[in-house]
């Protein structure tokens, strides 16, 4: 595992989240379940708490958009990149975002967003990729059954390493 | 059977499509630092454990073509 450059991390342990758009892929209920899945990812191995908002702004913002969206960082179109995310930090840190040019799926191997996100929120903590194939931090999509995910050891050390692990 | 060939040196466009992909995913961070093509597709090949050639193989130019998060692979 790597952490991001200079190891920027989050100074509390409860992070908020908001969702500001959905794809139209999914069922909205089924894209608020894979990403609350997504972050729980992390929080089942560290202090970390998320809490979703809705009125105010959030250390987690996490959008959907197309091509150019505002941050320099523009989407290509179906296939290539599929979303991106900032490290910790204010503003734009902790932002993730996804390609709203795929076809996105919770049920099938069309790219899966709750493994999409739950690796781009690996970024919103601090994480950089791994180079280690099968890492959820591995920067290539691969699909593995969402219902039997287990987070494996490259990450846990790497996010433990940041945060330390989750109390009994 | 004919082998299918590949040109020996790469078109303008497979040029252009490689160093946008380095450009993205492997930065050169100081402009002190002239890297050639080859050198940085040998960094990409080390990163994601490919036979390290410099040149824009099968294996590498399947692996550009795999979708992606967009973040860089290296980062300063």
């Amino acid at each position: 595992y790597q952490t991001l450059p200079g190891t920027p991390k989050w100074k509390k342990t409860h992070l908020t989240y908001k969702i500001l758009s959905y794809t139209s892929d999914i069922p909205r209920k089924n894209v608020d379940d894979a990403i609350k899945r997504a972050l729980m990812v992390w929080s089942d191995v560290t202090p970390l708490q998320f809490r979703r908002v809705y009125g105010r702004q959030a250390d987690i913002e996490i959008r959907f958009a197309r091509r150019e969206h505002g941050d320099g960082a523009p989407f290509d179109g179906k296939g290539g990149t599929l979303a991106h995310a900032f490290g910790p930090g204010e503003g734009i840190g902790g932002d993730a975002h996804f390609d709203n040019d795929e076809k996105w799926s919770d049920v099938n191997k069309d790219v899966n967003l709750f493994l999409v996100a739950a690796h781009e929120f690996g970024h919103s903590l601090g994480l950089d990729h791994s180079n280690v194939r099968g890492a959820l931090m591995y920067p290539i999509y691969s699909y593995r059954n969402p219902e039997t995910f287990k987070l494996p050891a490259d990450d846990r050390q790497g996010i433990q390493k940041l945060y330390g692990k989750k109390s009994s | 059977f004919p082998a299918q060939l590949r040109p020996e040196s790469w078109s303008s466009i497979d040029l252009e499509k490689v160093k946008g992909y380095l450009d993205k995913f492997f930065p050169v961070f100081s402009k002190t630092q002239n890297l050639s093509i080859e050198e940085r597709i040998k960094e990409m090949q080390k990163f994601f454990h490919l036979t390290v050639t410099g040149k824009l193989d099968t294996e590498t130019e399947e692996i550009m073509k795999l979708p992606r998060c967009g973040m860089p692979d290296i980062s300063e």
